[in-house]
Order: C-alpha cells, then structure tokens, then sequence
C-alpha cells in the first residue's frame, strides 16, 4: 500500500488575495 | 424571533465547488489553456490560475491574456513541482517529501505562491530539524 501520509492542517491564508476593484 | 430574514450557510460549498472544478479539469471540460510543462500538457481554467497565482494573475487579467491558451513553463528542476502545485490548486492538498519539496518550492517562487512559498521553507526547515 502507499506509504504513510502525515497531513497537517494550515489554517492560514492558502493563495494571494485579488485586489478588490479601487 | 423578530429576525429580518435567515441565511443558511453551507459550509462545506466551497470544497464542494472546488471538487467539481477538479473533476472538470481531469475530464477536459471548459478546460481553456494548456501548460507545457517538460513538453507534457496540463489542461487546466485559467480562472482557477489566475485566482491561486500571482504569475498567473499578471499573465490572464490583462488584454493580453485573452489570446494566450498555450503555455510553456520551464522544465528542468522544478517542473516536477508544477504538477504538484496544479493539483494543490484544485484540492487544497500541497504533496510535499524531503525528495520534492525543493522542486515545489522553485515552482513555487515561479508561480509567485507566497502562501506555498512559505509552506515548503517550514516543511524544509523541519525536515532538517533532529
């Protein structure tokens, strides 16, 4: 079988942020 | 009581919609550039690029953007991490081992995905730790 995967939670922010339209 | 009105929030919606989207990509549908990546092509939205990438986001909000539906990313060392990175996109799971994690972190860069940026230099970091 694959071998162990350990996943581990991020909470923060992921990805950039699009500025919203001034 | 005396509530103007309700709102239901799903919340698990925004995973759901992000599954979806991942099962378009894997069956091609409105599926609208290609990255070449070590002359493999990765068909993929430009929307859900644009929307996890800065790299992407200078390329497609532009008019310039609009005819763009083929593109080549640098093969070599970090196109390993390209694949890795399409697929965090659409699952919220970043694949990282002691083996990769250099690769993802140069895509990473290229990519401009601060977020993973530092996510691969903590996984580094730790890796390295007794």
């Amino acid at each position: 079988h694959e071998g162990l995967v350990a996943t581990v939670k991020e909470a923060g922010r992921s990805i950039h942020e699009i500025p919203r339209e001034e | 009581e005396g509530a103007l009105g309700y709102v239901r929030e799903f919340t698990r919606h925004s995973s759901d919609v992000l599954g979806n989207l991942n099962e378009l990509r894997l069956r091609g549908i409105l599926t609208d550039v290609t990255l070449l990546v070590g002359g493999q092509p990765l068909r993929a939205h430009k929307a859900v690029l644009i929307a996890c990438s800065g790299f992407f986001y200078s390329i497609f909000r532009g008019r310039a953007g609009v005819g763009v539906d083929v593109l080549s990313l640098p093969g070599g060392p970090e196109a390993r991490g390209f694949t890795t990175l399409l697929d965090f996109m659409y699952t919220s799971r970043l694949r990282l081992s002691p083996a990769t994690a250099p690769a993802v972190l140069a895509a990473a860069t290229y990519l401009q995905m601060e977020h993973v940026v530092q996510a691969c230099h903590r996984f580094i970091q730790a890796s390295y730790e007794p």
